[in-house]
């Protein structure tokens, strides 16, 4: 029977963190027509060696894990964007002109180990 | 703060924060395409970022240029029946060079679509201004013409495909002189109602609303769709 991995507590582990960004917040809603702001979303948290085989990992992430436990010097692997997806932004500029752009990899979907 | 704002106003493409006086209207297609991919990116659907599907052109920027031109007010017009003459002018600095021009769709709203008040039958005459306006000259000299049209009025908003001239406007900025619009009445014997043609080209005037609808494609933000992003 595989030992109990040490549940090192969820919260710290990776996993993505809600961020919503309001342009208004930054003065931007003046010249943003749509939208008011975005789930933007950021990645945080530990990747230790026991949960790099379940944490969405890639393989990298995991030999970096056992690297990391067998020289502490070799940082553990990181908490990075594993799925994005774009946003479209409609806003004017100083000619008046109304501008619709798409923007890839604007918004953390998912997050994993790499 | 400054320095992020700077950076972020780059990645979109703007030199400095805008400060619009007031907004523009924001035609109804581009609130489609700009739901319609909101749609997709909040369902997860994934969509060709560099393809219009609305439109049917490929292209990642879509931009409405505002008519930045004038009226002419000549005293002795050309005909009875000619109803207005406009400069239609629109900057197309905020192309950038590498980005390549897939559509340019001209839009001339002549107002309301309402048919409470019919207006006569109309002709539209539309061609290219090929030399500089002297001061002082009534009207400036109109060089190709590329639309002769009639229209019975109110008829909403007309579209005209404007892509080679927007594609050598784009290359060759200094030949961006505009286009010259004249609206003619037809006259007709059985007209049923004698359009007091003073009170119907003012209306005219008023409602006439021209913009340029433009879609380009920047390549180093769209890749070939042959060929799959690595």
């Amino acid at each position: 029977a595989a030992i109990p991995a040490p549940n090192a507590p969820c919260k710290n582990l990776c996993h993505r963190h809600q961020l919503f960004i309001n342009f208004r917040d930054l003065g931007w809603h003046k010249w943003i027509i749509a939208p008011k702001g975005f789930m933007a979303n950021y990645c945080h948290g530990d990747c230790p060696f026991s949960l790099t085989t379940s944490l969405n990992s890639s393989n990298y992430a995991f030999m970096q894990a056992m690297m990391h436990v067998v020289d502490p010097a070799i940082p553990q692997a990181v908490c990075i964007p594993t799925k994005l997806s774009p946003i479209s932004m409609l806003y004017q500029d100083n000619d008046d002109n109304v501008i619709l752009r798409h923007y890839e990899d604007m918004v953390v979907d998912e997050c994993g180990c790499g | 703060f400054q320095f992020q704002e700077r950076v972020f106003l780059q990645f979109l493409g703007l030199d400095k924060v805008p400060s619009p006086q007031k907004f523009q209207p924001v035609p109804y297609i581009l609130k489609k395409i700009f739901h319609d991919q909101e749609a997709a990116a909040t369902t997860g659907v994934s969509r060709d970022l560099c393809y219009v599907k609305e439109l049917g052109v490929r292209g990642n920027i879509l931009r409405l240029l505002p008519d930045q031109g004038f009226f002419f007010y000549s005293k002795n017009l050309p005909q009875v029946s000619s109803c207005l003459q406009k400069l239609l002018y629109f900057n197309l600095s905020s192309v950038k060079d590498k980005e390549q021009l897939t559509m340019a769709q001209l839009g001339l709203d002549l107002g309301p679509n309402t048919y409470y008040n019919l207006g006569p039958e109309l002709e539209l005459v539309l061609s290219l201004v090929q030399e500089p306006h002297v001061w002082g000259q009534s009207i400036p000299k109109p060089g190709k013409m590329f639309v002769l049209q009639s229209v019975l009025w109110p008829q909403g908003v007309l579209h005209f495909n404007l892509l080679d001239v927007a594609r050598d406007w784009s290359n060759n900025p200094q030949k961006n002189l505009g286009l010259f619009l004249e609206i003619l009445v037809k006259e007709h014997r059985d007209s049923v109602a004698n359009f007091q043609l003073g009170d119907t080209c003012a209306r005219l005037r008023c409602t006439l609303h021209a913009s340029l609808l433009i879609v380009t494609l920047n390549p180093k933000q769209c890749y070939h769709s042959s060929r799959e992003r690595r």
